[in-house]
């Protein structure tokens, strides 16, 4: 929540600088993010779990929705398009053909919340590449994908907790989260290295 | 343990 809210707020209008921040997010992530949240909270018309719940879901859409408009049509001229070209459709394609075959129930919600499962453990694929390509990222992004990251590698810390005290665990997040996780391992080492020791991010030419 | 699809996760 407080990735999302950074990078929500750092690119509103008042904000200081919102072109650093424009710049160094992959529009094509972005997108991916609000295509997860939505797959996966429209139980939120079917299940309620609990205020807290439905707040953060509703949050969740909300602020992607909000950072794809302000990307793609607000701040569409800040946007660096070139250096954003990783091919979603590869990423999408395998996802849906195996939340189709790998999933708890062949139902349309439960395919769309295992869909939403696999394609978020590789959305930040998009915006990796760009980091590659652009060969650096500004500390405010650096910040946000850190937050991104911690979201689902705390949750692994949790299933351990939910397995032991709990009784329960679901082997599809469960592996969909930690491929997530190693994906971020090496920006986690850049972040930890470089960036809480008040440089930014430089990869090596 | 039980498993499967109580969705009670963000």
């Amino acid at each position: 929540a407080a990735g999302i809210g950074l990078l929500v707020g750092m690119n509103c209008p008042k904000a200081v600088k919102p072109r650093d921040v424009i710049t160094g997010i992959s529009g094509r992530s972005q997108i991916l993010f609000l295509v997860t949240y939505v797959a996966r909270y429209l139980d939120l018309l079917t299940n309620f779990v609990s205020v807290y719940n439905t707040a953060m879901k509703v949050f969740f859409i909300a602020a992607s929705a909000a950072t794809v408009y302000l990307m793609l049509f607000k701040f569409k001229a800040t946007y660096d398009h070139n250096h954003d070209t990783l091919r979603v459709e590869f990423l999408i394609a395998p996802c849906a053909l195996l939340a189709l075959v790998v999933n708890h129930d062949f139902t349309p919600l439960e395919i769309l919340w295992t869909f939403s499962i696999y394609l978020e453990s590789v959305a930040i694929l998009p915006q990796l590449f760009m980091v590659s390509k652009t060969g650096e990222a500004e500390t405010i992004t650096s910040h946000y994908l850190f937050a991104l990251g911690s979201y689902r590698a705390l949750y692994i810390l949790n299933w351990i907790y939910r397995y032991y005290f709990d009784n329960f665990f679901d082997l599809i997040a469960i592996v969909a989260g930690v491929v997530q996780t190693v994906l971020y391992c090496d920006f986690f080492y850049l972040y930890i290295t470089k960036v809480l020791k008040g440089k930014k991010i430089v990869l090596p030419a | 343990h039980q498993h499967g699809t109580r969705h009670d996760e963000l």
